[in-house]
This record gives structure tokens, sequence and C-alpha cells, in this order.
């Protein structure tokens, strides 16, 4: 083959209740991707761009988790990591914990061609991301209601199992940075950790990483 | 989390990952699965790798480079180290992989109910899917 393309939006358990609708869309954005990331390798464009390419497609596409559209962490924020490897040399780049570049993948890239080293994380990275033209956003920028939802979900019911009383907090100020009024926390470990619920409505607000794919990504 | 892999007309390989983590994660924690070796590799002698799925067994396992390993030390297919390392390492449910090899042979194996996934190829193969 002259070229080949793959790409992946997910794994878990992804109801078969959607709906026609739901499930279409889905499919139209993998197409969306998967096509625009061929086009480039027919005009000769190489691995590394397309990959690239395809990826912040993806990110900006709120159905997938990754950029806008990724979930939320247990403080209500988006942390987002992010690596990219290059088959001609093993050069690799990897961030981690980034909150404020609206493309992770093309501030692994920078890591991979633009410093000595691999992997950059939390602080750091923002410092680094500091240094370079790539986009900046408000963490803000990758809200969006189904998350916040499957969020609030997930607190209510580590709540419940944990039996720690709603109002034990780590007082986290959340607000500034999500925009939201900041969010009750649980400080049980175990409650991280949820059982699978049962389906979702097969609406888009319901679809369709239920607590136990998400942790899937 | 997505992925994207790639070969390329000069015959280069190039894998992406990128990831949002997991709904109510502990802030600092990181896996599913941008991490090189773990969820993404490439190497122009073997394949390029991305994968999705719990991400923590995805580190453990050196899933990508596991896969690119058996390809080069064992002699196998793409296909047939995706399978022993996905089918045969990980536990039921944990995630897939994409792969694209130095011959443009495409893998797309998980062992969840679902993975959102799609693939191109210069002789007119094309497929978008969510599940098996």
């Amino acid at each position: 083959k002259e070229y080949a393309l793959v790409i992946h939006g997910g794994a878990g358990v992804i109801s078969r209740d959607i709906s026609d609708e739901v499930r279409e869309g889905y499919l139209a954005s993998l197409e969306t991707a998967v096509r625009a990331g061929e086009e480039m390798l027919r005009e000769g464009r190489s691995a590394l761009d397309v990959v690239e390419a395809v990826v912040m497609i993806l990110e900006d596409d709120p159905r997938f988790n990754a950029g806008v559209g990724a979930v939320y962490t247990s403080e209500a924020v988006h942390e987002l990591d992010a690596a990219i490897m290059d088959g001609r040399d093993l050069n690799a780049g990897a961030v981690a914990g980034l909150r404020t570049v609206r493309n992770p993948i093309s501030m692994a890239r920078y890591i991979m061609e633009e410093t000595p080293h691999v992997f950059f994380a939390g602080a750091g990275a923002e410092q680094l991301a500091d240094q370079t033209s790539l986009e900046r956003v408000d963490n803000t920028f990758f809200n969006t209601e189904i998350r916040r939802n499957q969020l609030d979900r997930a607190l209510q019911r580590a709540a419940q199992q944990s039996g720690v009383p709603a109002g034990v907090h780590r007082g986290y100020a959340a607000a500034e940075t999500t925009g939201h009024p900041t969010t009750p926390q649980t400080n049980s470990p175990g409650a991280l950790h949820s059982t699978p619920s049962a389906s979702g409505s097969g609406t888009f607000s319901e679809v369709i990483f239920l607590e136990e794919a998400d942790r899937y990504g | 989390t997505v992925g994207a892999v790639a070969l390329d007309r000069d015959g280069n390989l190039a894998a992406a990952t990128s990831t949002g983590g997991m709904t109510n994660k502990m802030p600092g924690r990181v896996g599913d699965v941008p991490v090189i070796g773990a969820g993404t590799y490439a190497d122009n002698r073997t394949a390029a790798i991305s994968a999705t799925g719990h991400g923590e067994k995805f580190i453990r396992n050196v899933v990508a480079y596991q896969i690119a390993a058996g390809i080069e030390f064992d002699g196998l297919t793409l296909q047939e180290a995706a399978d022993r390392v996905i089918n045969g390492k990980l536990d039921q449910g944990d995630g897939g992989i994409i792969a694209v090899d130095r011959f443009g042979t495409i893998s797309m194996t998980f062992n969840s109910p679902g993975m959102f996934r799609g693939a191109i190829d210069s002789q007119g193969y094309f497929e978008v899917a969510i599940w098996e």
C-alpha cells in the first residue's frame, strides 16, 4: 500500500441503544477525520503531519474525550494529555496535565521537535507552552454540558457509595477556571472507583460512555 | 481518548494520541493513554500504534511497545502481535488499539464492547465503525 490511516475515538461501554441520529453523528465525525487525513496522505504529506492534523480535528470535536469535550477531573477542570511518536527515528513527545493549550497534540509535537526532552507535565508544561506560538485558551473552552453532567452524576454516586456527607468538600476554587460554582468533592479515595451504571437514554446528552467506561477515555 | 496512526508514501510511520482522561479522575493522574510505549508507539521497522482504554493497564503492560516487539523479535504479524497483547494479556473490557505496519496492514483490535474507529488506505479500503 502507498499509504494507510487508522483512527480511534475511544473505547469502552458504548450503548447500542443510542439513536440513529447520535450514531450517524459519530460515524460522520470519524469519516470527516479519516477523509481529511487521507487527502493529506494522497498529496504526499508526512505521516507525522497527518496524525497531528487528524488528532487536532478530533480534539476540536466535542463528541470525543480530548480537547473540546474532554471529561472533568474531580476538581471540575480539564487536564489534557497527549503523545506523538515519529517512526523514522523513534523521536517522541508527550505532555500531561495541560490546561490551556487548545490542541495538546501540537504541544507534544513541539516537545518532540523543539526540545531535547520527551515528556513535560503540569505547571512546567504550561510554562513551556508560554514559549510557543500555540493557541492558548481558558480551561472553560473545553467545557461541554454532557461531560459536566457526567461529572455531577459521578460525584453524586461517589458520595452515596462513600457515605461521605455532601457537605465535606475539598474547597477547591474550581469556579475560577470552569465558570461553574465550586463543586462538592468527597475526600474518599474509594469514591473515585464507581460501578457501571445502567444504559443511557439514547439522547445525545446521555451518550455514550457510562461511568466505568469513562475510565477508558 | 482519540488517536491516529499513519503510513505515508515515503514508508514512514507515525502515531498520535490525545485524551482528557477519565471522569472524576484525581488531579495529576495520567493515563488513557498518551504515554510513549504504553499507548503510543511508532517504529518504521514494525508498526505505529495508538491505544485507548484503561490507562493503568496499558501502562503496566507497555501495550504499544509489546505489540511492536512481537513483530520485531518474535516475527509475528501485526494482527498476531495485537491479539497476543489485547486478547491474551489484558483483561476483557480494558480497551483496544489501532495500528498500521510498514506494509500498510491495518489492525483495529479491542476487547471492550465498542471502539469508535475508522480506517482508509490507498487501495480503496474505507471503514468507520463503533461496535464489532
